[in-house]
């Protein structure tokens, strides 16, 4: 899923970013 | 006579008075209201929605007596530094919250009733340079301090008889955390807006600082009142005591912006500006579910459906003096405003 003015959105934000973020 | 005084002027042809003046609640003792709120308190084996009044040196615990009379129960008398504001703990009972300091909150405690010796008591939750803080489900309360150069974000969870049990710090941006607001529909999430205009995302459970996304220059010093995920999106209401009138969107007091935390862009939903005509700013205001409340430099105090964006309902300031200030009382008990003369009026929205 996208749009065009916010970029690719993800349902699973909060878990993508808490593993992509430094502990 | 107080009714009279507090009829509600309506909007845009709106023809149901949707805020009815229902009691009134006035401390022979104090001058001053400084916060109100509701809290649910048992005694006796029976559990109460009771409003909480706060004065710059004392706390009153208020219960419903008879339909639109209210007795006091107990007050808290606190020391030399003065109480700034009551923080409300969601799903709690027996217990109040409280920010006290001069200008700055310089320590939280905690006002409570011990039934083990059926006493009425209040305890040191935290001290320190406190810059923001927020009551969060089950029981915690975080908040942003500053010593020296260094922030620290801290949560501290209580027991259901009030004991602070081992806080988890969060790790702080670099800029000043000055308001927070947990995201709903997304379990340990929690937003705060910062001194430069930016919001940040930390994980509770972690303590990890997830993403950091700018809110605009156009806004200055914007304060998170509420966040909710909803389609991968996360939307944030805020309020803009600083912002600019513009042509486009009058004077605005609350918006909410949706946000894509990937990517950290970022898309004004809705505007709630001040009623078309009417003088004056925003000065401090409440947000619960989709309506926004907020005491403007008039003396008046408006009501918007953030869905709508649109201001429904005015109370005016009236003969006894301006607002000073505006709650939501918890479980529909509607809005309590509060005037500089220590009197805390409640109305239905309905």
């Amino acid at each position: 899923c996208s749009d065009s003015d916010l970029g690719p959105i993800s349902l699973n934000w909060f878990e993508e970013l808490s593993s992509e973020a430094p502990p | 006579n107080e009714a009279e005084q507090s009829t509600p002027v309506l909007f845009d042809g709106l023809t149901e008075e949707n805020l009815q003046f229902v009691s009134k609640l006035k401390d022979s003792s104090s001058s001053c209201a400084v916060d109100v709120s509701t809290v649910w308190w048992e005694a006796a084996g029976c559990r109460e929605l009771c409003v909480v009044t706060a004065c710059e040196n004392s706390v009153s615990l208020w219960k419903p007596l008879a339909p639109d009379h209210w007795g006091k129960v107990y007050t808290w008398q606190l020391g030399e530094i003065p109480v700034i504001q009551i923080i409300p703990l969601l799903d709690t009972c027996n217990l109040i919250c409280i920010a006290l300091g001069n200008l700055e909150i310089g320590e939280i405690r905690l006002l409570l009733h011990s039934s083990e010796n059926d006493s009425f008591k209040q305890s040191l939750v935290k001290t320190g340079n406190i810059k923001a803080v927020l009551g969060l489900k089950d029981r915690r309360l975080v908040s942003s301090s500053r010593s020296m150069q260094e922030q620290e974000v801290e949560v501290v969870s209580f027991s259901e008889t009030g004991r602070s049990k081992h806080g988890q710090t969060l790790m702080p941006p670099e800029e000043t955390v000055l308001a927070f607001a947990e995201v709903e529909g997304v379990k340990d999430a929690l937003v705060g807006t910062t001194a430069v205009n930016s919001i940040v995302v930390w994980n509770l459970r972690t303590g990890q600082l997830l993403k950091k996304m700018h809110v605009g220059y156009s806004y200055p010093a914007s304060i998170c009142h509420r966040a909710y995920s909803d389609s991968g999106l996360l939307f944030v209401v805020l309020s803009h005591p600083h912002a600019k009138e513009s042509e486009s969107c009058g004077n605005p007091a609350f918006r909410v912006i949706a946000f894509n935390p990937k990517t950290a862009r970022s898309t004004g939903v809705i505007f709630s500006s001040l009623p078309p005509g009417h003088a004056g700013r925003y000065v401090e205001g409440e947000v619960k579910d989709a309506l926004a409340a907020a005491v403007l430099s008039s003396g008046a105090i408006a009501v918007w459906d953030l869905l709508l964006g649109r201001c429904t309902a005015l109370l005016p300031p009236g003969p006894a003096g301006g607002w000073a200030l505006v709650r939501w009382g918890a479980a529909g008990a509607g809005l309590l405003a509060g005037r500089g003369d220590g009197s805390v009026c409640l109305y239905r929205y309905a």
